[in-house]
């Protein structure tokens, strides 16, 4: 496992932390899509039933394990404890313009027509659009807090090391998984603009707000 | 890839 894998994976994880910590602080889960967040719940409960099929390494099941748990966790905060604070009236994304060509495609193109692996397939290609409800919630509102834009900082960076990291291992083991690297292109890009805010706005102390 | 030997990354 190189370097970028687990920089990527660490981001990962910080970024679900960060979002947790803040709702679980603030009491409150204002500006974040509950919808993203339902959507990446899905991406890892659909993509890790191979937790009961195959052993990776200690490593791999604890890290999945802990995804879920956060995943859920966070829905649960943001659908039940604190579902008052929740800004439903914003999160408005219709989620099967996402979901029916995600699921028309997994089935289209995969390693291999079974179920576990047309579930990995819809998660990944899931995962590659699932943060759109969230930067459509911002674009809508036209501001984030700056805790919010941290999390989709790290997000954003995992996404970039994990590219770093199919470099890596093309170079070294051969390793291409082609439509992990396509859709991870893709979900890459998407997080493109929202950079150039957070560096040129959050990091010189500004709150994200669009013109 | 070989998907039989299941998926490595996260």
């Amino acid at each position: 496992m190189n370097v970028f894998r687990i920089l990527g994976d660490l981001s990962h994880l910080l970024a679900m932390i960060l979002l947790l910590g803040k709702i679980w602080r603030s009491k409150c889960c204002a500006g974040i899509s509950g919808k993203s967040q339902i959507l990446f719940a899905l991406v890892f409960t659909t993509r890790y039933l191979d937790l009961f099929t195959n052993f990776i390494s200690i490593y791999n099941t604890v890290m999945k394990v802990v995804f879920l748990l956060c995943a859920y966790v966070t829905v649960y905060m943001i659908y039940g404890k604190f579902r008052k604070t929740f800004d439903s009236e914003n999160d408005t994304f219709r989620l099967e313009f996402l979901l029916v060509p995600v699921i028309g495609l997994s089935f289209l193109e995969n390693y291999n027509f079974t179920p576990l692996e047309i579930l990995w397939t819809f998660s990944i290609y899931l995962e590659s659009v699932a943060i759109l409800p969230q930067l459509f919630m911002i674009s809508k509102t036209g501001e984030a807090e700056t805790i919010t834009t941290h999390y989709l900082f790290f997000l954003g960076l995992y996404r970039a090391l994990y590219l770093a990291n199919w470099i890596r291992r093309y170079q070294t083991e051969n390793f291409y998984d082609q439509i992990a690297v396509v859709s991870g292109v893709v979900q890459t890009i998407f997080y493109c603009d929202f950079f150039y805010l957070y560096v040129t706005k959050v990091l010189k102390g500004k709150k994200l707000s669009l013109p | 890839v070989d998907p039989s030997a299941g998926h490595d990354e996260l």
